[in-house]
């Protein structure tokens, strides 16, 4: 059967979390197999962290406004770490 | 604001920028015009000053590019990342290169260049991102500010500020006669030929080359190394260490100071650290270790003390029965006591005072003597 859409908007929704939290918040790549279990501690952590950082409310959830601000425009340079 | 790890600025108030090339989307001279203004922003608050140049390398070297464009960080296409800036250094730090795949404009209809350009080039005289959402440094870009509202936040003007500080008092009023600054003490000591080292280790695969409060920081992408307080990454850490040296399979680097050791990951120092040496398995006599390598291929670290060395087993997390045991039978050619050494490309390096003897652990023997700060490219 086809991925219903909310599966698939969720799925993409994985990547782009996966990709910005290695990319602007230092999540190792080792991390990854966490990623798909959004409640998994360390990843509720880099959330809240990227959340604090963004000025969004921190809930530790992969909330709409957060995807939203994902997919803004912004700055390459990292936003923690090295 | 932040500023980046280690705190990079540039040792010089005057500094040159080149536009090494031009955008479809604007004329060359709004180019010309914005990056200007961009510069006069952090100029006004700060003793720094620019000038152009208009071939070869220029502390601040300004592109437009697409996608994989030689750094390693590609651009994505239109959206999503516009540009990004490197920190004050030599080579491509300092740079800035912007996403040619965004349409670039004068006003808010596009991406403003202006307020982009002001941005990045905030990364680029030392400025990490701000979380301050009304700076200029925070990371996401925001629609809404056109041309006429790019200026610094009070965040900002206090970030660069204390980087270089405020800019120099207005000529009419006294100057004081201000000491001569003296020079960065690693520039001078890097070619000394008499330079020795305290600890030297490999970290994410690059060399930190420790020396009293100091360590030279080497990458294979620039020739010239960085040099930074030890205390700029890692507060907590001693100066003048003995022995330092990295687990790469724990991305961990262990560093010796007397009987104690501490771990750091990146720039993360590890809790439950410093441990007592004892811990390893030394024996009371020992009281401090002269140096340390990490064998990759046997998961097993060498410790030198005095003229005999131990060897430990990563893996069991044990000292081996057997030692110690002389370094001398064991390493043929390294007879003097040793200061530091490290593990490059399947060679250990050894360092005694300003000499460096690259040893072939395979052919157990000394295959190159070397200055000390030969890494250094003098």
């Amino acid at each position: 059967y086809p991925l219903d859409r909310s599966a698939r908007d969720e799925d993409s929704n994985m990547d782009l979390l996966q990709d910005y939290l290695e990319k602007y918040y230092d999540l190792g790549k080792e991390m990854r197999q966490y990623v798909r279990r959004k409640d998994s501690g360390p990843i509720v952590k880099k959330i809240q962290e990227m959340q604090k950082f963004l000025g969004l409310k921190v809930t530790g959830k992969l909330d709409s406004d957060t995807v939203e601000v994902m997919h803004k425009s912004r700055c390459g340079v990292p936003d923690v770490g090295h | 604001f932040t500023t980046f790890p280690g705190m990079p600025k540039w040792s010089k108030t005057h500094l040159t920028y080149r536009i090494v090339n031009y955008t479809q989307d604007l004329p060359r001279d709004a180019v010309d015009s914005d990056v200007e203004k961009a510069l006069k922003i952090w100029e006004e608050v700060t003793p720094l000053t620019f000038s152009r140049i208009y071939e070869g390398e220029a502390d601040i070297m300004i592109t437009f590019a697409v996608r994989e464009h030689g750094d390693f960080f590609p651009f994505d296409g239109p959206g999503k990342v516009l540009a990004h800036a490197y920190p004050p250094g030599p080579g491509m730090n300092g740079d800035a290169h912007f996403d040619d795949d965004e349409h670039w404009t004068k006003d808010a209809s596009g991406i403003n260049f202006l307020l982009v350009a002001a941005h990045e080039l905030g990364h680029s005289l030392g400025l990490y991102h701000s979380t301050n959402t009304e700076a200029l440094m925070y990371p996401l870009y925001n629609t809404l500010k056109g041309p006429a509202r790019v200026r610094l936040s009070q965040d900002d003007v206090t970030g660069i500020q204390s980087l270089y500080g405020p800019p120099p008092a207005s000529p009419d009023s006294p100057v004081e006669p201000s000491e001569p600054e003296p020079p960065a003490p690693g520039t001078l000591a890097m070619c000394d030929p008499a330079l020795s080292f305290d600890a030297i280790s490999t970290l994410r695969g690059e060399i930190l080359f420790f020396k009293d409060r100091y360590f030279w920081r080497k990458t294979f992408r620039t020739l010239v190394p960085e040099f930074h307080p030890i205390s700029s990454f890692w507060p907590s850490l001693p100066s003048g260490i003995d022995a330092a040296y990295e687990v790469t399979s724990r991305d961990s680097v262990f560093i010796f100071k007397g009987n104690k050791f501490w771990a750091i990951r990146g720039n993360e120092e590890q809790a439950g650290y410093p441990r007592g040496i004892h811990t390893l398995g030394f024996p009371p006599t020992v009281r401090k270790i002269d140096a340390a390598i990490f064998d990759k291929e046997k998961q097993k670290t060498y410790f030198f003390v005095e003229d005999k060395y131990w060897r430990f087993d990563e893996k069991r997390q044990s000292m081996e029965p057997g030692y110690p045991k002389q370094i001398a039978e064991d390493f043929p050619g390294i007879d003097s006591k040793l200061d530091a050494a490290f593990e490059s490309f399947g060679f250990f390096y050894f360092f005694s005072g300003s000499s460096q003897f690259e040893f072939d652990p395979n052919a157990k023997k000394v295959t190159h003597v070397l200055k000390s700060n030969s890494w250094f490219n003098c």
